[in-house]
């Protein structure tokens, strides 16, 4: 037996709304120790790994370990059904081809239940290594969003500069180019309004627009975005969801032809 | 030109 209840689930909304740009279907691993999910776009050019604590719910049980293959546009139609501020539960029997979605308003006076088939996915599980970054920056995760967005007019590709004093985004492209240089904060009154830079080495790397853009879907999940770079190996963008978890995505830097 | 190579090309399957 599987059954994960959230009082708040406008967080699993969030989630979804995080994952379904890059993703059309994924498998949720439920264990003992929460829900995880890991799995590449369709063209395996990024990762996305998210994983929700088990202790962060408000009720949490299972028994033996069950992955669920969810279609995510069936589930963001059967999600839609939730009020934000509905308490949701998440139901599944072992061995089940059926998981089962319970809304309960806040005052109980309305409870469904929307029940969903799922899928049995092929599912390919990849081994992220443990990685010291050059640089990791924090900044705000509207502030990330909007650059994100302004930037991708301008060129396919963006990059990111990241100095001591800083970090800088380019772009460029057939109408001209774009820079936006972000200083680190000097005065740190809320956290969630800084810009910090944590440097062992000044890093430069270019990225695909789109898929940064993808990545700030998941905006209103956190405050703040994580930004973690080395040389020649993937970008971790990273969001916490609330005290629960978080969820990272991983994208390789292009390189020169 | 740049190229993009796909995550798979970085984390090994498990």
């Amino acid at each position: 037996m599987f059954e994960a209840r959230l009082v708040q689930s406008s967080i699993l909304k969030k989630v979804l709304e995080a994952i379904k740009d890059l993703l059309n279907e994924a498998t949720f691993d439920c264990s003992d120790s929460g829900i995880q999910l890991q799995a590449m776009d369709n063209s395996h050019v990024s990762l996305v790994s998210m994983n929700l604590r088990s202790d962060g719910f408000d009720k949490y049980r299972c028994d033996r370990n069950i992955s669920m293959g969810m279609n995510l546009g069936s589930m963001t139609k059967i999600l839609k059904c939730a009020a934000n501020e509905d308490v949701v539960t998440m139901k599944a029997q072992d061995n089940a081809d059926t998981v089962t979605f319970v809304f309960e308003s806040p005052n109980q006076e309305k409870v469904s239940d929307y029940e969903m088939k799922l899928m049995n996915l092929d599912q390919e599980h990849l081994g992220i290594p443990e990685t010291e970054y050059a640089c990791v920056v924090r900044l705000p995760a509207g502030e990330f969003a909007r650059i994100c967005r302004d930037l991708s007019q301008f060129g396919e590709s963006v990059v990111i500069s990241c100095t001591k004093e800083g970090v800088k985004f380019s772009s460029a492209g057939d109408i001209g180019s774009a820079n936006i240089k972000l200083a680190q904060t000097s005065n740190v009154d809320k956290e969630e309004l800084a810009v910090t830079v944590e440097m062992q080495e000044p890093v430069t790397l270019t990225f695909a627009s789109r898929y940064l853009n993808s990545f700030t879907k998941a905006t209103s999940l956190s405050n703040v975005v994580q930004l973690s770079m080395s040389p020649d190996v993937p970008l971790v963008v990273e969001y916490r969801i609330g005290e629960i978890g978080h969820i990272r995505y991983y994208l390789a830097p292009k390189i020169e032809d | 030109q740049n190229s993009q190579p796909q995550i798979i090309d970085f984390f090994q399957n498990i």
